[in-house]
Formats: structure tokens, sequence, C-alpha cells
């Protein structure tokens, strides 16, 4: 079974035609592993990208390098899958 | 659960739970539900329709189908709440039972049940299909992506592991293939609306190009007001517009496809949130989402209920 200890989840939010430029480019960065949940679709909208522990500190050291701003969406993504399937359970328990 | 009053509709739930639910249903109500077979997916799981109607032969139909994207999971639970509503309301709800009175609703709750299962046992995250890729070492299809509408255009990705990837050609997922199959065969459906999260969006064609559809003026107007309805219950706020002007290029997408066969009421959704927790909605949030969702649904089959064609 696939785990997301240690997964985030960022927005990013390109401000700029650059920005926007090297948030598209990090789709082709297979290494990464990224998971965008919502794909690069113009400036000012938002980018949210599931990141896998490993590759946390590598991309944020790159959007920061870049003056790509982001926030962190969902900062624990494994405690979210597992309370869903504490609910479910329990709604079958029940 | 014995019925599907006791059924928590507030709860995700296993595909096996929902193919009982949706056997619970029609043994309910077999005046009115009945479960079709449309096809078998990669994995030879069954391929299930519901179909409500109160008689007569291959009406004017309205297609509704969830969890065409196996992770957004508010979609197949916003399904199972929409099969319960139609079974509550079709004589009560005078606007439902003037529908039913001349159309037929069919609703696909799991469209893509290998994705489902998937997203259940193995991997929470899993978007698209299940089948193997020749020459590749990824698995799957974009169901989104299959459809032969701009099939293949730069709206989606070559790249067998990348998750919008087209896969090898048009219709090639069973899954995708047995809705085009039903489509074509019945020749009568008038509205197709496809369920996805997350956004809160209305969509209408085209995804594939940026030339807007005839109809698009039409679309819009009943946009404006199915999100107007929606946002009457809880105050969610959706936007609205064709999906290549308010999101992006999407080549082979389902409802370019539909609507291009003629189906003049093509539109997909994107529901609940718009980022706070994305496809890990928490399940306080489904009976909500299918409720705010259920008035826009009402919307545009009231609009083609009205605008026979």
């Amino acid at each position: 079974t696939e785990t997301f200890v240690g997964h985030q989840v960022l927005r990013i939010i390109p401000g700029n035609d650059k920005e926007l430029q090297k948030v598209q480019e990090l789709q082709d960065l297979e290494e990464l592993q990224l998971d965008f949940w919502l794909a690069p679709r113009g400036l000012g909208y938002p980018v949210d990208v599931r990141v896998p522990f490993p590759s946390l500190q590598p991309l944020k050291a790159h959007l920061e390098a870049n003056g790509i701003s982001y926030s962190i969406m969902i900062e624990d993504v494994q405690a979210l899958v597992d309370h869903e399937q504490m609910e479910m359970f329990r709604s079958s328990r029940s | 659960p014995l019925s599907t009053s006791t059924f928590d509709y507030s709860s995700y739930h296993s595909l096996d739970e929902i193919y009982a639910f949706m056997d619970l249903l029609v043994a309910e109500n077999p005046n009115l539900v009945s479960k079709l077979e449309i096809g078998h997916t990669t994995e030879n799981r069954p391929i299930y329709v519901l179909k409500f109607s109160k008689g007569g032969t291959n009406r004017p139909a309205i297609w509704i189908d969830t969890g065409i994207h196996s992770r957004e999971w508010v979609t197949q639970a916003s399904g199972v709440w929409f099969a319960k509503k139609i079974v509550q309301d079709h004589e009560n709800d005078s606007e439902l039972a003037s529908i039913l009175d001349k159309m037929d609703i069919f609703l696909e709750i799991v469209t893509n049940p290998d994705g489902f299962a998937f997203t259940q046992t193995k991997n929470r995250m899993w978007r698209k299909t299940r089948s193997k890729q020749s020459g590749s070492v990824c698995v799957g299809v974009d169901p989104n992506r299959n459809w032969d509408a701009g099939f293949g255009g730069s709206g989606a990705s070559k790249n067998p592991c990348s998750d919008t990837y087209h896969g090898p050609y048009a219709n090639s997922e069973p899954e995708v293939k047995a809705i085009v199959d039903f489509v074509t065969n019945h020749g009568n459906i008038k509205a197709f609306i496809s369920i996805h999260s997350y956004s809160q969006l209305l969509l209408y064609p085209y995804g594939y190009t940026t030339t807007p559809v005839p109809d698009q003026e039409e679309l819009h107007e009943i946009s404006e007001k199915a999100v107007a309805a929606l946002s009457s219950l809880y105050g969610t706020k959706y936007k609205y517009g064709s999906i290549i002007t308010t999101i992006y290029q999407a080549s082979g997408g389902t409802i370019d496809w539909t609507y291009n066969q003629g189906i003049k009421y093509s539109f997909t959704f994107e529901l609940r949130d718009t980022g706070r927790y994305g496809f890990l909605l928490p399940a306080s949030q489904i009976v909500p989402t299918a409720q705010e969702t259920w008035l826009a649904l009402k919307v545009i089959m009231v609009h083609t209920r009205d605008h026979p064609y």
C-alpha cells in the first residue's frame, strides 16, 4: 500500500510568466514524483501539488530561489488519509 | 445496511458497499429503478448504471456520471446520495416528478471501478484506469483524455506515466468504450453531466479547442442559473464557463465528445472544495456537497425537459 508519510500538498500561485514557466517545467521532472492535484493553468491561478517527503526540501528551495511564493495546503497528507480510513471503519462497524 | 434508509450517506464506502447499495435500491423500488451492466473493466469488474424510469421505451434521457477519476471520492459519494434522492423525491417533488414523466435518468456512480478499488486498497491518490500499457512499466490511462474529441492533442500527455496520459487510441479504455457504446446505442440522451472534484466549477465544452460551441450562449445562461441555485443552499461559490477558458486545454475529454455527438446539454462539475482539503474532503461535507449539487443538476434537468430538441 502506498503511504504518504511526510508528504505535503503545496499551493503555488505563479505571479508572472517566468514563474509560470518554472512551475510548468516541474511537471517534466519525473524524479521528483510530484502529483499535481491542480495543474498549472495561468497567472494568478493556484497550482496544487502533492510532494513526497524526499522532494520537499529540494522543491521548496527551488521555489524560494526563484522567488515563487507558495503555501502549505496540507501539512500532513498521511494524517488526513488515516483519519479518513478511521471514519470509514467506524461507519462500517456502526 | 439492511435498507437504503439505514445506509450512511455521510460516510465514504467501498466498491462492494456501493454495489450492494445499488442492489438494495433496485430491490426497494423495482417500479422505478433498474440496474444495467454496460461493460467490464480491464480487471473484469462489472460496470453498472442505474436507470430511473417511469416507463416508456427509449425515452429522451439524462446521463449523470460520478467517479470517472477514482480519487475524487466526494463524487461517488454524491452519486450514491443522488440515487437515493431521486427515489425519495420522484413523487413528492413536482419538478423531479415532471422530469421523470417525460425522461429517464441514467446514473453511473462508479465510472472507474478498477481505479476506485485501487484507491481503497493500494493508493488513495490513484486517478486513472488500471490498464497495462505496452512498453511501459506505468499503468493506466486518464479516462477524461481518452475520448474521441481532439484525442491526442496538446491538452493530454503522450507519456504513459503521466496522470493525463491519453492512452494508445481513443476509447482504448473499456470504461470509456462502455459509455460510448451505451450513448451511441441509446441514441436519445439529451443531457450529459460528468462529475469531478475539486475546484467548485461548472464547465461546458470545449476543452480541446478555443472555438466556442454553437450553443455557448445558452449553456452559459444555464450555468449561471445552475450555479445560483447551488449557491443558494450554503453559499458555496462556483465559477463557470467553457473548459478551455476557465481552466486549461484538455484534449480527448468526455463532454467534448458527448457535445459533438449532438448532446447539447453537456456539462462537467468540479465539486468541493477550492483547496483546503482537495481530494481528501472530510466525509462530513459529503451530504452538503451532494445537496447543493443536486439543486444545480435540477436546473439543468428542468431546462432539458423544457427545451426538447
